[in-house]
């Protein structure tokens, strides 16, 4: 099981969006993929239809419980090969609660091996802030998408976050993350400013920067309210074809390794 | 002085903007404001030009140093009455470094009053995650303004949003925020999916949805970038007017309290 974490602290970004379609896109090249809900938010956990609101029983627990597994935990998406490890705001506890442990940055890296055998991919959504969830998210996971929006502060936050996982590396040397791409989102061909952050960033960070970019549209904002992905909301929408190449990018990667 | 905080749990629905262009919007009706950036990216400082990386100080200083205070790390803006309390990637050790204190929720509302005699108005800009950090700004705060982009996870957030903001109030006696509106950010006129979501949220919010709302609108992406705000940056743009009608609404909601 290869697991990717989508990540950066600058909020909303597309970081759900991403970790939602990006799963979708490699199931729907018959993979049989985990997608983990990290974000007390749950927005990927509704991107798949399923009512945070709802769940007995979340990815808060697995990692709090030494006695309840993943699979315990895991939903069935409507989606073939697709699995969703849910969130909701019990897990906002869980900084508090995680602290105290002297496992506490690898309980979520230990979870997951009880359920690597299962799946080809595991994509983590995580939240934006630099906290103990994504200490977790890092260190349980092989690669890093980077999600940027194409606007100011995309620079600055970059450099930072890019500092964030080599540090995580060379503190935990179990730790071999490395960051598989940049992504560029919420692209506008036409906007002089997007124009400018994205040849900075193409410069900057060269061949880091994936070719597929996801430009701005409204469909993949009306998706989560169907509580599907783009894949199947809205198949021959340029969101859907944007997602679907990005996941044979993703895969090229990989392959590339 | 009125302290309002800038909230929404939510990633990139328009806080650092909000608070950046709102306190000029105050200042420039002839208020003396002052700007607390409560986030560790620095995004509210660098909207005035400040480079949080060049900072020797910063807010986090005045909340760990019983010695530091707020006046000590404060900075001129180049707008007549704005000063700004500037943070930078320091702030993110502020929830481990805060919490073993007992006075841990109320330090920024104390710090904050040595300098209340000073200035009409403290605008402060928080990070989107429920954090020691954001409850400091609500029990400083007289004032919450959250915005709210016209998106399909707006309402089910800002339930949970003002949950919190209640359970505040309840828990710490001496927290009288109230929430001063919400400001729907990110508009489209011509969008359905946005005109759905502000149509539901002035159906359920009523009142507390301000009538003026910020529209999508590159110039407010640029501002940043020239480290100003709008109403320097672009007068004219419809950005600025926003702005502009949102202080007054802002001012207008105040007296009549
Ligand atoms: N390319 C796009 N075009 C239009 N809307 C988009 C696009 N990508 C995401 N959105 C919408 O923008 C909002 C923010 O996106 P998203 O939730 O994916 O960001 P995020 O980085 O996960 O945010 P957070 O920091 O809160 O976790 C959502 O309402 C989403 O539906
Ligand atoms: N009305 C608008 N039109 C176009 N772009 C905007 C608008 N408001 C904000 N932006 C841009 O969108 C991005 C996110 O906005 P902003 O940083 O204000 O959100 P935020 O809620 O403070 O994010 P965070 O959760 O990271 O603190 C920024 O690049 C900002 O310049
Ligand atoms: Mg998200
Ligand atoms: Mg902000």
């Amino acid at each position: 099981m290869k697991t990717i974490a989508v990540a950066n602290q600058k909020g909303g970004c597309g970081k759900t969006t991403t970790a939602v379609n990006l799963a979708a896109g490699l199931a729907f090249q018959g993979n049989t993929v985990l997608l983990v809900d990290l974000d007390p938010q749950g927005h990927a956990t509704m991107g798949y239809g399923i009512d945070p609101d709802r769940l007995r029983r979340t990815v808060h627990d697995a990692l709090l419980d030494d006695a309840v597994s993943i699979s315990e935990v895991t939903v069935r998406s409507e989606l073939d090969g697709l699995d969703v490890v849910p969130s909701n705001i019990a897990l906002s506890s869980a900084e508090r609660d995680l602290r105290p442990r002297a496992d506490k940055a690898v309980i979520l890296s230990r979870k997951l091996e009880a359920v690597a055998a299962g799946y080809d991919y595991c994509l983590i959504d995580c939240a934006p802030p630099m906290s103990l969830l994504m200490l977790n998210a890092l260190i349980a996971s092989d690669e890093v998408v980077v999600t940027v929006q194409a606007q100011y502060f995309a620079l600055e936050g970059l450099k930072r976050l890019l500092k964030t996982v080599h540090l995580v590396t060379t503190r935990f040397p179990t730790c071999h993350v490395r960051v598989l791409g940049l992504l560029i989102t919420f692209m506008e061909d036409r906007t002089l400013l997007c124009m400018q952050v994205q040849k900075q960033l193409r410069t900057f960070f060269g061949t880091m920067v994936f070719d597929t970019m996801i430009h701005r549209n409204i469909r993949l904002a009306e998706a989560p309210s169907a509580g599907e992905p783009i894949l199947t909301y809205a198949p021959s929408d340029r969101g859907a074809k944007e997602y679907r190449a990005l996941a044979e990018e993703v895969l090229a990667r990989l392959e590339a390794q």
